[in-house]
């Protein structure tokens, strides 16, 4: 998190902090579900994406429940029952995260308290926080100031229109062809340092839902050009909604 | 003397010495005629002449039988003087005749010697009937048949009245009442003779046997009399009643037993009697109806019995159940059911079973949740209720129709209000982070 704030204990409970492929985050959802970027899991380019989803899971590591990493490993790790990627998702096609979004199911289901909490999942007629600038949080363990970070940051972001993301994107490209899909937006400020980054992959960008006081996820932490120089991209958790409750919601 | 057949001949002839020529004097002739046993002897005069004399006193015949004299007989037919016999017939009771001829010195009559031929007599045996008591001869003194008297040609024989029996003797008659059963449902029996006095020397035994799951009555009607004592119980003769080996009673006197209730399917009356008395014995009405079983109890206040009746007779059962919210206990063992049958010895055949309150064990933990009891005190047993509650703020319940409070059902089973046993479920809360970000700087 570039020019963000540090988290303290309760703020954003449903952190996780993952090791699959590097430092990753997620959110919880329920008490054994984490939402994370598919790339954590399989990063682009990456040379194990060979690897089976059983293989992975027993390898990756699940912290949750602290803002301290130090101490989010003290407390232990949350095995992983199953990964699911989203089928969108492919990771040999390093210009599109289209379809940036996982699944991991912990063995065990957490139990609840002030550090631990699930986030809500968007209404799925509620478009209205993807409007141009509703403002949101993102947190992560990510770097911060070109060294990864030893605990949780936050930084608030708004979201940006759709045109404008794009046409940054047209502008800014640097040579590179990045797809910009209907299942991403963008957030973040054309100046300034805030931004996500690095390690903040998987991270959800939360927002408030004033009606009923509930902090919803609305996108998560996918991708980016650079740190802190211009719109971070996130995979726009709405549009897949169906995809998550049919993993969820069969498996309850 | 002079022969007579040897043997028992039914019949022959007697003749005066030197019949049919003049008998001799000074004879002294003898005979004693016997015939078969079970005749009597017939004798008649077929020639009779013999010398006329007052009283007989020279020459006679003398008959005896069955230590009797008969007659003295003399005379010629139709002589003034003298016993002539004539065409009399001489019968004796019993089956022996005696016959005399006597002769003095001489036949003269005013010295002229008269030849008196003598006699010729013919017997045959007659049928004596031995049962006519005024035959009784001296062989015969005491009564012929205790009971009845049958005679035929020769002999006689004798016989009882029913319920008696012969005695080797062949004239006496004793009660048969040794083996006397009955299996009629109801009935009656008495003494020997009731209500005449009863015999002496009685071993009566009577037996009631009737089908299992009877129960055996007995009423005494009046009169009843049984030879007893004053100071020592029933010395002479006694009614004794037993059940099913079991002793009941010995009676005497002439006070009846009141009703006795046997309990018993099975009852032996036993009627012993001395050699004296003269009471008219007893007499009784026996009848019979299922036994009983004894009433049932219950062991508790949840105990039902249903459709309780006054009296339970042999097959008859009864359903014994328990109030709502309690079960049927057998020791440790829960029944499902019960009944019991009323057995033919009058027993139930299994006992009252007991009613314990359903206890529907510790509810179930709800994860991430808590259950408290709502009412005192706080037990699992019917009709207790509790209420589970989740771990707020962090998880918020879920329950079904039927709501978080759950009762103790009759079944032992914690039932929500719609009768589920499924318990509520614990959701995550999300999205209520109990510390959110707050910008205060602006």
């Amino acid at each position: 998190i570039l020019g963000g704030k540090a988290a303290r204990r309760g703020n954003f409970p449903w952190q996780a902090l993952t090791g699959i492929n590097g430092r990753g985050g997620g959110a919880l959802l329920g008490d054994r579900w984490i939402l994370t970027a598919a790339h954590t899991i399989f990063p682009k380019g990456g040379v194990q994406n060979n690897v089976s989803l059983e293989q992975l899971a027993e390898e990756a590591d699940i912290f949750l429940g602290h803002t301290n990493v130090d101490e989010l490993h003290k407390m232990g790790n949350h095995p992983v029952r199953r990964i699911f990627i989203h089928p969108d998702f492919n990771p040999n096609d390093e210009h599109n995260f289209n379809g940036d979004i996982a699944l991991l199911e912990l063995k065990n289901p957490v139990t609840l308290g002030p550090t631990l909490l699930p986030i809500c999942l968007p209404d799925a007629t509620n478009t209205s926080f993807y409007a141009h600038g509703h403002m949101g949080y993102v947190s992560g363990f990510g770097v911060d100031k070109n060294r990864i970070s030893s605990s949780l940051k936050y930084v608030s972001l708004p979201a940006v229109a759709q045109e404008k993301c794009q046409s940054w994107l047209d502008s800014n490209k640097k040579g590179i062809p990045m797809v910009f899909s209907e299942n991403m937006f963008c957030a973040g400020f054309l100046e300034g340092k805030k931004d996500t980054c690095q390690g903040d992959s998987g991270s959800v960008f939360t927002v408030l839902d004033r009606e009923s006081g509930r902090w919803v996820a609305t996108g998560i932490v996918s991708w980016g050009i650079g740190c802190g120089t211009g719109y971070g991209f996130y995979t726009k958790i709405l549009n897949y909604l169906d995809w998550i409750n049919g993993i969820v919601k069969e498996d309850r | 003397s002079s022969p007579v057949p040897r043997g028992s001949p039914l019949f022959g002839e007697i003749r005066s010495p030197n019949y049919p020529k003049p008998y001799p004097n000074n004879n002294i002739s003898i005979w004693d005629i016997q015939v078969p046993k079970g005749y009597g002897v017939k004798l008649t005069f077929k020639y009779f002449d013999l010398e006329p004399s007052e009283s007989c006193f020279y020459d006679y015949v003398k008959i005896k039988a069955d230590k009797r004299d008969l007659g003295r007989y003399c005379g010629q037919l139709g002589s003034t003087t003298g016993n002539h016999p004539g065409r009399k017939e001489f019968v004796s009771k019993g089956r022996k005749m005696h016959l005399e001829f006597h002769s003095d010195f001489s036949n003269e009559d005013n010295g002229t010697v008269i030849p008196y031929r003598g006699f010729l007599a013919s017997y045959r045996a007659v049928d004596l009937d031995e049962c006519d008591p005024n035959n009784a001869a001296e062989n015969y003194e005491r009564p012929q048949c205790q009971h009845f008297c049958h005679n035929y040609v020769g002999g006689y024989f004798c016989s009882c009245r029913i319920g008696y029996q012969l005695q080797s003797d062949q004239h006496s008659c004793k009660v048969e009442c040794s083996s006397e059963l009955f299996t009629e449902a109801s009935g009656y029996l008495s003494s020997p003779e009731y209500p005449q006095p009863y015999p002496e020397y009685l071993r009566c035994n009577y037996s009631i046997r009737l089908q299992k799951g009877l129960s055996i009555a007995l009423r005494f009607l009046e009169p009843f009399e049984i030879d007893d004592h004053q100071q020592v119980h029933c010395p002479y003769d006694q009614l004794k009643i037993q059940a099913r080996g079991r002793e009941i009673g010995e009676f005497c006197g002439r006070e009846p037993p009141g009703i006795i209730e046997t309990n018993s399917n099975e009852v032996d009356i036993l009627f012993l009697t001395d050699d004296s008395g003269f009471s008219r014995g007893w007499k009784i009405h026996y009848t019979s109806e299922k036994i009983r079983c004894p009433q049932l109890v219950p062991r508790d206040q949840f105990t039902i019995i249903r459709d309780l009746q006054p009296v339970y007779q042999f097959q008859d059962y009864v359903v014994v159940s328990c109030k709502t919210g309690y079960n049927l206990m057998e020791g440790d063992k829960k029944l499902v059911s019960f009944t019991a049958v009323c057995q033919a010895d009058g027993t139930w055949h299994q006992p009252m079973p007991r009613c314990e309150v359903v206890n529907c064990g510790s509810p179930k933990n709800l994860t991430n949740g808590a259950f408290s009891y709502l009412k005192e005190p706080a037990n699992n047993e019917y009709q207790s209720v509790i209420s589970y509650r989740c771990h707020e703020p962090y998880y918020h319940i879920v329950t079904g129709t039927g709501g978080e409070r759950f009762t103790c059902s009759p079944e032992g089973t914690w039932l929500d209000q719609d009768g589920q046993k499924r318990i509520p479920s614990c959701l995550p809360v999300c999205g209520k982070p109990v510390h959110p970000v707050v910008e205060v700087q602006r």
